[in-house]
């Protein structure tokens, strides 16, 4: 999942 | 979003305020290496991809915006601007950056998380980023006195690195099933390629004169 994968980071 | 993120983008935010400046107010980019910053353009680029068909937040897609116009209009002004361009010093920016494209691109070709174009595309920004920052450090060697400006760019760097380990840290600590092995490994070299750098611009800070890179 997007979140749990960190790529809600810049 | 923890204080430790937010600080760290707005460190990273302020370094490309920084380069900018000195770059529009001096008319003069003397000491930025242009390799470093095409590196940083193909990372924000190959990232920041998922604009088209992901929405985190409105503060995410801002930033990328706005990190993906600075790195190109740094680009801009270095290669094509009519005056800017002649102050770009050529001969000391000589790190054969192409190495770390084709390098980074293996590298994610055989580690990455998931075999897909994106994802790929993705894990190679991460990898790149992690050495994008390399031309622009032989640079400052080569260069002899390095300006103020051109200092705390790659000061403001090198926090905002720091910054986003404190930020991994905390995430780890306070989220569950936070888990970002890729970026962790990535961040932490990324990190430790500015501790020499880091040493000589506080040693020059706290004897109070030019930095100079031995």
């Amino acid at each position: 999942d997007y979140m749990e994968t960190g790529k809600d980071e810049l | 979003m923890n204080v430790f993120r937010l600080a760290g983008d707005l460190t990273h935010l302020l370094s490309l305020v920084v380069l900018l400046l000195k770059i529009v107010a001096t008319k003069s980019c003397r000491g930025v290496s242009a390799k470093t910053q095409e590196l940083y353009a193909i990372v924000f680029v190959t990232r920041y991809l998922d604009l088209l068909f992901s929405f985190v937040s409105l503060y995410n897609s801002v930033m990328k915006v706005v990190f993906l116009g600075s790195a190109f209009s740094i680009v801009y002004f270095m290669r094509y601007h009519k005056v800017v361009r002649h102050t770009y010093d050529r001969e000391l920016d000589t790190f054969r950056s192409s190495f770390l494209v084709a390098g980074s691109m293996v590298l994610a070709l055989l580690i990455n998380s998931k075999y897909t174009f994106f994802e790929v595309l993705w894990t190679f920004s991460i990898y790149l980023e992690a050495v994008a920052i390399l031309p622009q450090l032989v640079m400052l060697q080569r260069t002899g006195n390095i300006d103020n400006l051109t200092g705390n760019y790659v000061f403001l760097l090198g926090m905002y690195r720091g910054l986003y380990i404190l930020n991994w840290i905390y995430r780890y600590s306070t989220e569950r099933r936070y888990w970002q092995m890729i970026v962790w490994v990535s961040g932490i070299i990324q990190t430790a390629l500015y501790a020499d750098f880091f040493y000589y611009y506080l040693k020059c800070w706290n004897e109070n004169r030019t930095l100079v890179i031995p």
